[in-house]
């Protein structure tokens, strides 16, 4: 085992929803893709964002709009930039 | 289905018959109430309509395969787009490629300007709680700045996949590979099945598995990590630090690690020159992939991180002849020395060699070193990119917008 260096990015997996996840009927196919910007880069965020913009945001706060979305969170890869996070519907 | 989350802007590329754009609201009001972006539509973050004002807004997407399947504002373009023109002002929608074939829909804002009073008659002053958002149309925005510079995204939309090739992102084919990898090095530890940025964050595993005779999908994997990748557990409860020094990884993420490998996508940013990638990536059963990558921008010799944005790539494989189906998007930093975009094309391509693909390039318009096409260097990779190995370019359209250019590309197997 070699530890990670600090720019590695760091997993973190979801096992209850793995636990229950049934895909048998999901249907991939084609996506839907939104992007959603609020200012034009991270060094130009607006004032009172905090300073690291949505990052700042816990995993648990997206669970709600997810549900809403129908997704379920699967695991999360976050890094200094950007965090990855993998759905399943 | 993924999101990827940047300070400041959220990506979410959802699949099958999710409802998208039923979560856009909630978004805005994440935004504004837990990363105190500014919000316009309300005098206080008490009222249940405050939600962030967004600068920039794209929804895309395919032509979908079945559209009756879908659910919600889905059903149609034209339920999306008033949808989201009810949400925002100043939007434009578009529909680029073949209508009689496969085409792809955009629908993009205009950077924000200061919402103006919301149009309904309820809302009669500017807390007027519409949840309606004003973005009218016109260039003026409350940021001097301009889109990230030297950003690009790509994105690569594939039908008719090969299909002795999609057999890979089946959970039965990938057990059996799974599983004679383990005869052929019996203790392997996981770092030598996953080499490239397929391995977990630097840890080892090791895997033990009972096959039964009759199939290898039967096969239970049983992989422990002892990495320090916490463990997240439901999501009604915290996500917390794994309970204790073991925290297993899952057979979807074990097996997923395995199709990155086998099928080439784990090369598409080699470990040899970006030692920090990582890639996230599960199979789901019976078939069907996703995965996540982050590569950190490279360090400079002296360790310094470079000032090159970092690269993030996203992949979802539909492998059901019926209806089979990859995307592939990522952000090509301009000025990157890294792969250059017609390469990277050319690599995934390569891994899902399907029968028709799309090629949309968005490139900042302030990017020069991206070089748009009609930069000199653009020119030459825009050269590069008329041509993939054993594909014929059937169409090439540019919308050029304000502050980006949208190159749309379609090819078709010669």
């Amino acid at each position: 085992t070699f530890s990670p260096s600090e720019g590695t990015p760091h997993l973190t997996i979801n096992h209850d929803v793995i636990a229950d996840l049934d895909s048998t009927n999901a249907f991939e196919g084609p996506e839907k893709l939104l992007e959603v910007w609020f200012a034009p880069s991270p060094d130009a965020l607006p004032a009172g964002a905090k300073p690291n913009g949505l990052k700042a945001v816990a995993s648990d706060t997206w669970v709600g709009m997810l549900d809403m979305v129908n997704c379920k969170i699967l695991s999360v890869l976050d890094s200094e930039h950007m965090d990855a996070y993998l759905l399943s519907e | 289905s993924s999101m990827f989350v940047f300070p400041h802007k959220l990506i979410l590329k959802t699949c099958g018959t999710t409802t998208l754009l039923l979560g856009l609201h909630r978004l805005l009001r994440i935004a504004a109430q837990h990363a105190g972006f500014p919000f316009h539509n309300a005098t206080s973050l008490d009222d249940i309509h405050a939600a962030a004002t967004p600068w920039r807004v794209f929804y895309s997407r395919k032509n979908f395969l079945f559209p009756d399947k879908q659910q919600g504002p889905h059903r149609s373009w034209k339920q999306e787009v008033k949808y989201l023109d009810d949400m925002f002002e100043g939007g434009s929608a578009y529909m680029v490629g073949k209508m009689n074939g496969d085409h792809w829909y955009l629908y993009i804002t205009s950077p924000q300007a200061p919402l103006t009073p919301p149009r309904t008659p309820e809302g009669k002053t500017p807390s007027g709680a519409t949840g309606r958002f004003r973005i009218p149309t016109g260039r003026t925005s409350c940021f001097d700045g301009s889109p990230g510079s030297n950003d690009e995204t790509l994105e690569i939309l594939m039908t008719d996949l090969d299909p002795e090739n999609a057999k890979k992102f089946y959970l039965e084919n990938a057990s059996a590979v799974a599983s004679s990898r383990l005869s052929a090095y019996p203790q392997e530890s996981w770092q030598g099945a996953a080499k490239g940025i397929g391995d977990l964050s630097g840890s080892t595993a090791t895997i033990k598995t009972t096959s039964t005779e009759d199939s290898a999908s039967d096969e239970i994997f049983d992989v422990f990590s002892n990495g320090s990748d916490s463990d997240l557990h439901g999501a009604d409860t915290p996500m917390s630090e794994c309970p204790d020094p073991e925290c297993s990884t899952t057979e979807g993420h074990a097996l997923g690690t395995v199709v990155s490998d086998v099928c080439g996508l784990s090369d598409v940013y080699p470990t040899s020159k970006y030692p920090d990638a990582r890639i996230d990536s599960y199979l789901f059963s019976p078939c069907g992939f996703s995965a996540n990558g982050i590569v950190p921008s490279p360090q400079n010799a002296d360790g310094q991180a470079n000032t090159k944005a970092p690269h993030y790539f996203t992949v979802h494989v539909t492998p059901e002849p019926v209806c089979s189906f990859a995307s592939f998007e990522t952000n090509v930093p301009g000025g990157q020395n890294g792969r250059e975009t017609s390469e990277i094309v050319e690599h995934v391509v390569d891994i899902f060699k399907p029968g028709r693909f799309s090629v949309t390039l968005f490139e900042a318009k302030t990017s020069e070193a991206s070089g748009g096409d009609d930069n000199p260097t653009g020119v030459g990779r825009s050269k590069r990119m008329e041509k993939i190995k054993g594909y014929r370019r059937i169409d090439r359209i540019v919308h050029d917008f304000d502050d980006y250019e949208l190159v749309f590309r379609f090819f078709e197997r010669e």
